[in-house]
């Protein structure tokens, strides 16, 4: 039995340029995953962009010492193709009786497509939305899981004017995207337009109910003397099964100094 | 401490909201603005067991009572604020985000915000052409007593004001932005730090976004009435 709660996945990623891997993410997820860091495999910073990645190995110089950027070749000026990467990694979880998991990505710029153990999801487009995927069917019966991601830039990258300007030629607002990254007067534009998977990537096991997304809310009265605290929550039974739950609210306070709680 | 057990039935494969009989304090620890006192925090916790299987899930957020109000000032046109029913003089930091290749990390976050309360600011203004930032930047501002502006991803300059005028109805996906401005609210609502949402800036979103917005960005009913916040567009 895997213990309840979140994992993050944030280690032991290898990327590569799309344009240099022959395979399919169903070879890439069961009989040919990338074993290291060898040719045109390098190891990958999740979370993080493209741009990241390739600095952390070297392969650019870093882009905010000089006027090295220019020396960095811009998205628009070589595809979205050539910003377009495959990240892999592997983890372990094997899951018992009526457990759960889900694969959580917190923040992906622009779209991608997710392989696990051969089978493929679609991460819809959208830099500022949560993914979550149950894939408590498709995880790996032995517990060893193969997962690819091939993130895609955002649709509009956009053109750097000579002039440059603010926003650059604006294209990127065709986008939900942060839209600094075609430059402004106080940032270079960022070559790669920040691909990839920015924020946070976990699996989460539950039970057969799982808590989502909790909203709190005080209220106050008689000169904030009176309180109230009051919680909402989304459940979401996943079994086939009535689910009787007792659904428990604790509220505690930091305790300060070298007191502790008997 | 305060702890409350619930009982309910969920039928199969249904995704249903619950909202708890309120939780009463009398007299909690208030979180204030840096400068303005202590920024209490109380760790909420909320578990779920299913009769027969033991723990299905838990979930856990820090959290801050305050309330925070704001107006636009009919006098000067400026925006005043009260926290917990005190006018506060907002000192601001521009925030457009901590690092250009999204290097983010909790040790960058809370030196970059400490530094800004440690120079007397008890706000930062996440710019709209920046990022909505991120639960760990929300955290420190929590900790460290710094209000925040978030905007949602709308400039002037790309927006319909720039030069060239470009995209004046904004984004080509209105619905792809309301569905990612939704999630973003639903992952930082929960902040005691979190005092204003911005359509964006220097300029207002396309008329059917800014709408929605609005409309979503409402205090439910339910507390209306007793609880004017400034959470709204």
């Amino acid at each position: 039995m895997v213990a309840i709660g979140k994992t993050k996945l944030d280690s032991g990623w290898l990327a590569a340029r799309s344009t240099e891997v022959d395979l399919t993410g169903v070879h890439l997820t069961t009989t040919h995953p990338p074993t290291g860091p060898s040719s045109p495999w390098i190891e990958a910073v999740v979370p993080g962009t493209v741009l990241g990645t390739l600095l952390k190995n070297n392969l650019v110089p870093d882009p905010f010492y000089g006027l090295e950027n220019e020396s960095i070749i811009d998205i628009a000026d070589s595809g979205r193709e050539y910003y377009t990467f495959w990240f892999c990694t592997k983890f372990q979880c094997k899951v018992t009786g009526d457990q759960h998991v889900d694969l959580n990505f917190r923040g992906i710029n622009y779209s991608a497509e997710v392989y696990l153990n051969g089978h493929k999801k679609i991460l819809p487009k959208g830099m500022f939305r949560r993914h979550s995927l149950d894939v408590t069917d498709i995880l790996h019966p032995d517990g060893q899981n193969l997962l690819a991601v091939l993130v895609h830039p955002p649709d509009h990258p956009g053109r750097i004017p000579p002039e440059g300007g603010q926003g650059g030629d604006h294209e990127i607002g065709k986008d939900v995207a942060a839209q600094y990254v075609e430059g402004w007067d106080w940032m270079t534009p960022i070559r790669d337009r920040n691909t990839g998977i920015w924020d946070e990537v976990s699996i989460s096991v539950t039970g057969r109910v799982k808590i989502v997304d909790p909203h709190l809310v005080s209220s106050f009265f008689d000169d904030y003397k009176r309180v109230y605290l009051h919680t909402t929550t989304e459940l979401e039974n996943r079994s086939a099964w009535v689910a009787e739950c007792s659904l428990s609210i604790q509220v505690t306070t930091e305790l300060e100094g070298n007191f502790f709680l008997v | 401490e305060h702890l409350q057990t619930q009982h309910l039935s969920i039928p199969p494969g249904a995704h249903v909201q619950y909202t708890f009989p309120q939780l009463f304090f009398y007299k909690p620890n208030l979180w204030w603005p840096n400068g303005m006192g202590e920024q209490s925090l109380y760790n909420v916790g909320i578990t779920v067991d299913v009769k027969g299987y033991g723990e299905s899930d838990s979930w856990s957020h820090q959290f801050g009572f305050r309330k925070v109000e704001s107006h636009i000032d009919d006098a000067t046109g400026g925006r005043l604020f009260k926290v917990n029913g005190q006018p506060v003089f907002i000192r601001g930091g521009n925030w457009t985000l901590s690092d250009g290749l999204l290097r983010l990390s909790k040790k960058r976050y809370k030196t970059d915000i400490k530094f800004h309360a440690d120079m007397n600011f008890n706000m930062l203004r996440c710019w709209g052409g920046g990022l909505a930032e991120r639960p760990e930047f929300y955290q420190y501002c929590d900790i460290y007593g710094l209000l925040v502006w978030q905007e949602f991803w709308i400039t002037g300059d790309v927006d319909g004001r720039g030069d060239p005028v470009s995209n004046p109805d904004g984004p080509l996906d209105h619905d792809l932005f309301l569905l990612c401005a939704r999630d973003t609210v639903k992952l930082l609502r929960n902040h005691p730090s979190l005092a204003l949402w911005v359509g964006g800036n220097e300029q207002i979103p396309p008329e059917d976004i800014n709408t929605a917005l609005k409309n979503d960005l409402k205090l439910h009913p339910h507390f209306r009435s007793f609880n004017r916040t400034s959470n709204s567009v």
